[in-house]
């Protein structure tokens, strides 16, 4: 565990008490999207399946059961508890466009070929693509509430963390992991144009609002 | 082999 891991860890579990504390306190989930957050779900059933078969470490357990138990209840609050604040209209993405693919590549390359091997793959692969219900949403709304917009740095921070801890893993350990770093570099790269109208916009305490 | 290190990230 190097402090690249460590602060991107915490910046991931940043971004999901952001987003929960959220919709829980403004009792809405207005600009979010729902189909996003039911993709992180399945990032997170599929990726810690694990903690059924082995135990690390207390943190590696414990974090895991945080973040499932707050994905599915940031699901609950938006499909269920706050459902009439959900904006369904423009979250329409077609997951169906990122699932089937993901599934069909996870079969196709991963390091093993057992089922906890696949489904680890698949949730790498899923995680990767798993934001961009909630992008094309801002795009189609043309603006995100501010808080939103703290959300989304720190989950994209979190994996450009994680690509420098495999940087330093790689020459302090000689680990790498290239589905991982291939689907994190995807994921990342994802979040540059965001990242951009974040630091010109919001770190000026102005709208994130589109087209630029 | 990768399957051998436990996926000890999150």
């Amino acid at each position: 565990m190097n402090i690249f891991r460590l602060t991107g860890d915490l910046s991931h579990l940043a971004a999901i008490i952001i987003l929960l504390l959220k919709i829980w306190k403004s009792r809405s989930c207005a600009g979010i999207s729902g189909k996003s957050q039911i993709l992180f779900a399945m990032v997170f059933t599929t990726r810690y399946l694990d903690l059924l078969t082995a135990y690390i470490s207390l943190y590696n357990t414990s974090m895991k059961i945080i973040y499932i138990g707050c994905s599915y209840a940031t699901v609950y609050l938006i499909y269920a508890k706050f459902k009439a604040t959900y904006d369904g209209n423009h979250d329409t993405f077609r997951v169906e466009f990122l699932v089937v693919p993901v599934g069909g590549l996870s079969f196709l390359v991963n390091h093993d070929f057992s089922p906890l091997e696949i489904l680890w793959t698949f949730s790498i692969y899923l995680e990767a693509v798993a934001i961009l219900p909630q992008l094309f949403m801002i795009s189609k709304t043309g603006e995100a509430e501010t808080i939103t917009t703290h959300y989304l740095f720190f989950l994209g921070l979190y994996r450009a963390l994680y690509l420098i801890n495999w940087v330093w893993r790689f020459y302090f350990e000689g680990f790498f992991d290239m589905i991982a770093i291939v689907a994190g570099v995807v994921q990342t790269i994802l979040y540059c144009d965001f990242f951009y109208l974040y630091v010109t916009k919001v770190l000026k305490g102005k709208k994130l609002s589109l087209p630029a | 082999e990768l399957d051998d290190i436990e996926k000890d990230e999150l």
